[in-house]
C-alpha cells in the first residue's frame, strides 16, 4: 500500500527579505515513521 | 525434483526388499516418506523463492546506492498480471486472513509474521494472545507514546509509517510525478478530474512536457490499444500547469509496517472520492513493470483546504492489502466484489457536510486504516 500526499506550502517571494520556503527534510528511501517531520517552513 | 526421485526411488526400493505380503508395507513406508517430502519441498521452494527475492532487494538497494535509478521496463509477466483475478484475489487472502486462530496459536503466528517482515511488536497496544486473527493484528494500534508528533507549528508530518519514494515540488506543465525513471503519471489522474489542484493555464504545454521523460502523454500517442482499455481519467494530459508551492510526496508501506493512516496537519477535509480500480500489488518490481500503476489501483482520495492552502491525500490499495477504510466515513467499503469488465467508472464522490466547512481533523488524527484483503 502507498499514500500519496499533495499539498500547498508556503514559498516565499522574490522580494521577501526572510525565506519562508517550505523545505522537506526527508531525502529518497528514508525510513519515516507517524508523526515525524515530512518538511518545514518558517513562520 | 531431484528430492522428490530419490523419495521416489527409495519408496520402490523399499518395496522391492518387502516383497509379497511385505510389499504392502513397503508401499506404505513410500507414502509415508511421500507426505513430508512434499512439505519439505514446498519450504525449500518458498525459501528459494524468498532468497531470490532478497538477493533482488539487495541489488536494486546497491545500485541506489550507487546513484543508478531505476528504469522502467514493462514486462511479460507485468502483463500477464493484468490477466488475473487480482479483485477475487484479494478478497480471498482477506477471508483466509479473517480466520480466528486459537488462543495458543497466536502469539507464534504473529512472531513468525513479525520476524518475515521486520515489525516490532514490543509496540503493539494489545498482548498478542488478543488479536483473534491475522487481519486485526495487521491494523493493530500502538502503544501510548511511540509515535510523537512533532510539535513544531511550521512542520508537516508523515501520516504513515513507510519508506519515502518520492517528493518534490509540482512545476511540470500537467502536475506528472515520476513512478520510476522513464515513466510519470498525472496529479489530476491521482486525485480526480474533479479536483481542486491550483492550477493555472499553461499555453506552452507541448514545448513543456516534451523532452527526455516518457510520460503519459507520449505512451497514449503511441499505443492505441492501451488507450482503448485504459480508463478515460489517464488518457489525457491536463492542459494546465501547478501554482507554485505545490508540492508531493509518495510513502510505501510495506508489509511489516503499522497501517494506520494520521492526519499530516489540521485540515478540512471536503471531499471525499473513491476509486474502484484494479488491485495490482505496489512492490518495486510492480512499479518499474506496471504502467500507471498508482492511477490504475483502487484508492481513496480525501481532498480540503489548511492553512496554507490546498491539501490532498491518497491511500493506494494493493492485492494483498485491498481495502481501505476510513474512520471519519465508517460506511465506506472498499474493495467489493466487480461487476463490469472494464476499468472505467467515474469514482464514487461524497462531499462532506456541513457544506463549505467539511470535516475538521488535528494533526496526528487517526483517518483511516489499510486492511488485509
Amino acid at each position: 500500500s502507498t499514500v500519496v500526499l499533495v499539498f500547498q506550502a508556503p514559498v516565499s517571494s522574490a522580494n521577501e527579505r526572510m525565506p519562508s520556503d517550505f523545505k522537506f527534510c526527508i531525502e529518497r528511501g528514508d525510513r519515516i515513521r507517524m508523526g515525524e517531520a515530512l518538511g518545514r517552513w518558517h513562520d | 525434483s531431484t528430492f522428490f526421485r530419490k523419495v521416489q526411488s527409495s519408496a520402490a526400493r523399499a518395496s522391492i526388499n518387502g516383497g509379497g505380503g511385505g510389499g504392502r508395507r513397503g508401499s506404505s513406508q513410500g507414502n509415508s516418506f511421500f507426505v513430508p517430502g512434499a512439505t519439505v519441498g514446498t519450504v525449500l521452494m518458498l525459501g528459494a523463492l524468498h532468497a531470490r527475492r532478497l538477493y533482488d532487494d539487495k541489488k536494486i538497494e546497491e545500485a541506489r546506492e550507487k546513484g543508478i535509478e531505476l528504469e522502467f521496463h514493462p514486462d511479460v509477466k507485468a502483463t500477464f498480471l493484468s490477466f488475473l483475478p487480482l479483485r477475487t484475489i484479494s478478497r480471498f487472502w482477506g477471508f483466509l486472513t479473517s480466520v480466528e486462530y486459537p488462543i495458543w496459536l497466536r502469539p507464534h503466528v504473529y512472531n513468525a509474521w513479525a520476524r518475515a517482515f521486520h515489525s516490532n511488536l514490543e509496540e503493539a497496544a494489545l498482548p498478542l494472545e488478543e488479536y483473534a486473527s491475522l487481519r486485526h493484528f495487521f491494523v493493530r494500534t500502538l502503544k501510548e507514546g511511540c509515535r510523537p508528533i512533532d510539535s513544531d507549528p511550521c512542520c508537516l508530518i508523515s501520516p504513515v509509517d513507510g519508506t519515502v519514494l518520492r517528493f518534490g515540488e509540482l512545476k511540470e506543465a500537467g502536475a506528472m510525478i515520476e513512478q520510476v525513471k522513464g515513466f510519470s503519471y498525472s496529479v489530476s489522474s491521482l486525485l480526480g478530474a474533479k479536483s481542486f489542484l491550483p492550477m493555472t493555464a499553461c499555453e506552452n504545454i507541448q514545448q513543456e512536457s516534451g523532452g527526455e521523460d516518457k510520460s503519459m502523454g507520449d505512451e497514449t500517442q503511441k499505443s492505441w490499444w492501451r488507450v482503448s482499455l485504459a480508463s478515460p481519467k489517464v488518457r489525457a494530459i491536463s492542459p494546465e500547469s501547478p501554482m507554485k508551492g505545490l508540492f508531493y510526496c509518495v510513502i510505501y508501506l510495506k508489509p511489516g509496517d503499522y497501517h494506520r493512516i494520521h492526519s499530516p496537519v489540521d485540515w478540512n477535509v471536503l471531499v471525499r472520492r473513491h476509486f474502484s480500480g484494479r488491485l495490482y500489488p505496489l512492490n518495486e518490481r510492480a512499479m518499474r513493470t506496471i504502467r500507471n500503476l498508482y492511477v490504475e489501483n483502487e484508492r481513496v482520495v480525501l481532498e480540503g483546504q489548511w492553512q496554507e492552502g490546498y491539501m490532498a491525500m491518497a491511500a493506494i490499495g494493493a492485492t494483498n492489502i485491498g481495502s481501505i477504510e476510513l474512520f471519519v466515513e465508517p460506511t465506506l467499503h472498499t474493495n467489493r466484489p466487480r461487476k463490469k469488465l472494464l476499468h472505467s467508472e467515474p469514482p464514487e464522490e461524497r462531499v462532506y457536510e456541513p457544506e463549505g466547512n467539511g470535516i475538521m481533523l488535528k494533526k496526528g488524527d487517526e483517518v483511516g486504516a489499510f486492511n488485509m484483503g
